[in-house]
């Protein structure tokens, strides 16, 4: 299974809709302070479902694109995840927040944030280990968790 | 449940061992896991000590920006081995790095994404960035407030790839 | 009391502007100081925002990792014009800048020790040590343990710099 | 008044006696990953008064070279620093530290704490106030305290 691209609308600094991708093996995002490129690292993390103090935001409504002026241009924002198998086949992972509240599709189907979750989990995307995101400046804190948080760590992906 | 934390944490010992001495690209560099209480490792806490290149065994709080760097992807790598997700993403972990352990860091990252997983890299760096497979370039479009656009390039065969970056 | 708070607080909100557009080199970037309670700042907290170079006023927890480096820089630096100590010690704080922002710093932080006070950067980058005085390059050295050696030159006058450091 | 060099003994990864400079207006200190960079910087604020937690160590004794890896070479750490003023004269401000206790120096006469701290104030060195530290990897945080502690910062520094 890989990410094959990201579709984001309306999205913090991506204003309407917009392909992040194709990806390939070996990806590298560029670009110059502040062009928004850990903005990408947050709309993956937000269709993981990621809570919004891990987003850089208070509530979910700030990720709208727009509303860090106060002028939100929609009532609604959207990141989709496409992943493709080995035979191509795409499964599509999308979240959207309206105000606070978030709904979940997979394949433009409505689910549960449960279900969504364990759909995830089966292609080994497990958000409360956080064994695949690494936010801006937090690496070295990884090697100085205290013994205990690192048990808690090993609890949590075994 | 116990069974699977030592299994786990079994795993992860040994692999971290090796996946450290790569990065490091030195044999005697070492990564070590031990448990407080090796009978029960679950109800006592995980220490993790590096004894990084040219250095002797030390706690981790000695250790400099750069090292612990290192020593952090060594950890998350060895935990993606038991568990593995799909990709990885890392953002911006080589800001603590010297030119060299850029180059190390870079290799290593490709070699990974070859064989077990997919990447992707925010990095403000060139190593980084003329050892990919695609580059997708953010740039910034001005209008009610700063916008984001994307351009991106696949350089997976290009024979070229430095005219093209620069 | 109350008088000197005021006081610094006055010089403190009118040099950060000035320093902030000199380290962005834009005249429209802005830097804001602002009490919660303007009658008497010592008794409420005081608020900071940036107007980063393109974008519109915005709280700083939504500039990105770069951009709040800059507005850290430039706080610090309004800080001591009013409570000017003798040298100013800063270690990587051009970790999260692109190569545009680090020349932009550079520039600054040499033209402040050319006028108001003694600088030492400890950096990675290349485009910090070219345009240094003196270059003090830290090295290891084997025993026991690791050993740390330094080597220092003097850049003052030298015209062959390119050569020098290469 | 400007600083001129430093004198390092035992102190973290310095071994022996070394001298460290000489300082001009704009100086820039290069070296690979671990080499003892940031230990300059944590020699300089140890003679500044700083406590043993802003050094990176547990305790003070930590910072004689080799208690990281248990082998003290010596019972004692010493930095000085030597100040210059604009006709020259120098002005030496040396810490040592024995065991876990600090002696203060200044030109070679022993002083309390208090006095060593004020003479530094006098050449506009506000310990307390860390007007002119900046610690590796603490440069954002400093534009992102709250606002009551911004207020205590500018107690401080007025
Ligand atoms: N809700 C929003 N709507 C529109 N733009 C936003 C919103 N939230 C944040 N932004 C913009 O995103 C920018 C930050 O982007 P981001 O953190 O991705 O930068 P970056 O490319 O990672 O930079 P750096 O290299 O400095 O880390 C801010 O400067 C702001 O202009
Ligand atoms: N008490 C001590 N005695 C001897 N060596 C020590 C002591 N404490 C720390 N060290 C050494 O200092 C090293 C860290 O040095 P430092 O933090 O200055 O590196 P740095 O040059 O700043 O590196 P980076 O560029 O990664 O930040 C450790 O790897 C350790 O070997
Ligand atoms: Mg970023
Ligand atoms: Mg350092």
């Amino acid at each position: 299974v890989y990410l094959k691209q990201i579709d984001v609308e309306n999205f913090k600094s991506w204003r309407g809709t917009q392909v992040i991708g194709p990806f390939m093996r070996f990806n590298c995002i560029i670009g110059t302070n502040g062009s928004g490129k850990s903005n990408v690292m947050d709309a993956l993390s937000f269709a993981m479902g990621e809570r919004a103090a891990s987003l850089r935001v208070r509530h979910l409504r700030d990720l709208i694109h727009g509303a860090h002026i106060g002028q939100p241009v929609s009532a609604t924002a959207r990141v989709a995840m496409r992943y493709h198998d080995d035979e191509d086949r795409e499964t599509v992972f999308c979240r959207r927040v309206s105000g606070n509240a978030s709904e979940y599709f997979i394949n433009d189907i409505h689910v549960t944030l449960t279900k969504y979750m364990e759909e995830l989990e089966k292609i080994g995307i497990v958000t409360k280990a956080k064994n695949c995101l690494v936010f801006q400046g937090t690496v070295e804190s990884i090697a100085l968790k205290d013994p205990k948080e690192r048990t808690k760590m090993f609890e949590c992906i075994s | 449940r116990i069974h699977l934390f030592s299994k786990c944490f079994e795993h992860v010992s040994v692999v971290i061992d090796q996946i450290y001495k790569r990065l490091c690209r030195n044999s005697s560099a070492q990564a070590i896991l031990s448990a407080d209480n090796p009978d029960e490792p679950y109800l006592s806490g995980i220490n993790y000590n590096c004894v990084a290149p040219g250095k002797r065994f030390m706690s981790m709080e000695n250790l400099s920006g750069g090292e612990k760097a290192i020593a952090a992807l060594a950890l998350l790598f060895a935990i993606h081995s038991f568990c593995p997700a799909p990709f990885f993403i890392l953002d911006e972990v080589d800001a603590a790095l010297d030119n060299s352990n850029i180059g190390k860091v870079a290799r290593f990252i490709r070699e990974e994404s070859m064989e077990n997983m997919q990447i992707i890299v925010i990095s403000l760096k060139e190593e980084f960035f003329s050892k990919s497979d695609a580059l997708l370039g953010v740039y910034s479009d001005f209008d009610v407030c700063m916008v984001s656009r994307i351009l991106s390039l696949d350089l997976y065969l290009r024979t070229d790839r430095q005219l093209l970056i620069f």
